[in-house]
């Protein structure tokens, strides 16, 4: 079996001598609900998400084989966060409780969501999305929800800002992605830069919190 | 003759010609047009013109060209050869078009077919001869098709020229006699000298006729065949002999205007309806499915559930 | 990248038929 996919050289970088390489691993999809890929990297430090392009009608042709599948698989760094915050958010209605984090971020179906707590920085940057506690040594979460939308509402900016930059067609006006024009056109308002960019955040989170993002 | 051209790169069509005797500058000329290599599953396809005055058509009578089927390899060579000779006079010319043109032609989106090829390339050649300055007043070729609508489209498009489209022409018109001769003397050097470009290791060259109702010819597809790529370029993908041949033997491919809901036709074969203009446009999707953000779908990408 | 699906995995005389251009 093989597959061909695009990602950052750092995916495989091995520090050292270690047994974790990167792992391929099927965890919850935060926006469907349903199991999707994703990849931790060495010693699982950083999540990548896993997507392919995807057209009808190709194969590839790798050295002297042939390979009926012909998707390209690209994988791209991904905030842990959004996953993390599935299990919160899950914790909060079912508990209601501050609740140490290894007990939160727990999926029978999903068991290597586990991997997600060993994710560099996710512990310094829970704050953003949770009320912390700490007794003793241990520390204790409890999902904030405004706090979260506040968190939500600077990825929002920081994707207007990457559209931008990017050039993406975020207009009503239906446009081939090769078609190269001279601008957005005079038809495009900062409001749809926002709806674009909330839409997009979307695809990370539950449909219930979409909507409140929407609202706030 | 000199194939060296086509003999360095046979993936194209390649053109050839005499020079033009000055009398056929001079004086009115009959053109007459024929091809070598319609039949055969392997090996180009040659149409060939070839042109004197009226008031010579005697002599090219007297070079005794006669119906060029019945003649074997070594008697068309020797009748050529007397062509050539008679260079005074007579004039030819030749477009060689390679079996890797015709099966691409015939198997494109946008079917180019056979006869419209064969139509399209005489046409062509009476053209060059006229731009070359012979003074065409008359053409004679054999029928490609139905006669009655190939006489029209000649007479469309040479209106000064008076034209006539007959069965079996090759032995009742000594000027498509020759050109008969002109194609066939270039298609035998064509086949003899043909380059391979695929590595065919071992294969023996022995592929008999080349016709496809030849078991010999039959024999060297099926030995010849690669699962995956088919056929060497020697071999008209679009001929039905060895169409049936793929979808037997080798792997199935798809193309975006295969047949809809066809299992997959082999590595030659192509769908023959037009697809919906609407397939261009929108991919199906399940009535369940939830549609990612439209920056995703615009780029074709996806979630992935699985390897 | 081929724009067409071969139903196939396995080997294939890429070499054999192909050479790659720039």
């Amino acid at each position: 079996d093989q597959w061909v996919l695009v990602a950052p050289e750092s995916v495989t970088d091995l520090p050292g001598k270690t047994e974790n390489g990167p792992v391929f691993t099927r965890l919850h999809n935060p926006c469907t609900g349903e199991a999707a890929l994703y990849l931790f990297d060495t010693n699982a430090q950083q999540l990548f998400e896993v997507k392919a392009f995807h057209e009808d009608y190709h194969s590839w042709f790798i050295d002297q084989t042939v390979q009926h599948d012909g998707r390209l698989l690209l994988v791209t760094p991904m905030d842990p966060l959004f996953m993390v915050l599935y299990y919160l958010i899950k914790a909060e209605k079912e508990q209601g409780k501050f609740q140490p984090l290894d007990q939160i971020v727990i999926d029978a179906d999903f068991p290597s969501c586990s991997m997600l707590l060993q994710c560099a920085k996710l512990k310094s940057f829970l704050h953003h999305v949770t009320d912390e506690k700490e007794i003793g040594n241990k520390k204790f979460y409890k999902y904030n929800k405004e706090k979260t939308l506040k968190w939500l509402n600077k990825k929002v900016d920081q994707t207007v800002r990457a559209l931008k930059i990017g050039n993406v067609n975020v207009g009503p006006r239906v446009q081939s992605t090769t078609f190269i024009s001279g601008g957005q056109g005079s038809d495009v308002k900062e409001e749809d830069y926002i709806r674009y960019a909330h839409g997009l955040i979307s695809e990370y989170i539950p449909k219930e919190l979409s909507e409140d993002l929407a609202k706030y | 003759m000199d194939l060296s051209d086509f003999e360095r790169d046979n993936t194209g069509s390649c053109r050839l010609s005499s020079p033009v005797p000055e009398v056929c500058r001079a004086e009115d000329c009959c053109l007459g047009i024929d091809e070598a290599g319609r039949g055969p599953v392997l090996g180009p396809m040659v149409y060939g013109i070839c042109f004197c005055p009226l008031s010579r058509l005697g002599d090219l009578e007297a070079l005794k060209v006669a119906d060029s089927k019945t003649l074997s390899e070594a008697e068309r060579e020797r009748l050529f050869g007397k062509l050539e000779q008679a260079r005074d006079f007579v004039g030819w010319a030749l477009d060689i078009l390679s079996p890797n043109l015709i099966s691409t032609s015939m198997q494109r989106r946008a079917k180019y077919n056979l006869n419209s090829l064969s139509h399209d390339t005489a046409m062509a050649l009476v053209q060059l001869a006229l731009d070359q300055g012979v003074r065409v007043t008359q053409v004679f070729v054999d029928t490609v098709g139905p006669a009655d609508k190939y006489q029209q489209k000649l007479k469309e498009r040479f209106p000064e020229v008076e034209v006539t489209v007959r069965p079996k022409a090759d032995s009742l018109f000594p000027v498509v006699s020759a050109a008969s001769i002109c194609a066939k003397v270039a298609r035998d050097h064509a086949v003899k000298r043909w380059k391979f470009l695929e590595d065919l290791k071992d294969l023996k060259m022995d592929y008999g006729s080349g016709y496809p109702n030849d078991p010999k010819t039959k024999e060297w597809l099926s030995q010849c065949l690669d699962p995956v790529f088919g056929f060497p370029q020697f071999v008209r993908f679009s001929w039905s002999t060895a169409q049936l041949i793929l979808d037997g033997r080798a792997v199935p491919v798809r193309w975006e205007d295969s047949e809809e809901g066809a299992g997959g036709s082999p590595a030659a074969g192509r769908g023959s309806g037009t697809p919906s203009l609407l397939s261009y446009f929108a991919r199906t999707q399940a009535a369940t499915e939830r549609q990612s953000h439209r920056f995703f779908h615009e780029r074709g990408l996806e979630t992935v559930a699985d390897l | 990248l081929l724009p067409c699906e071969i139903r196939h995995n396995g080997p294939a005389a890429v070499s054999r038929f192909f050479s790659p251009a720039i």
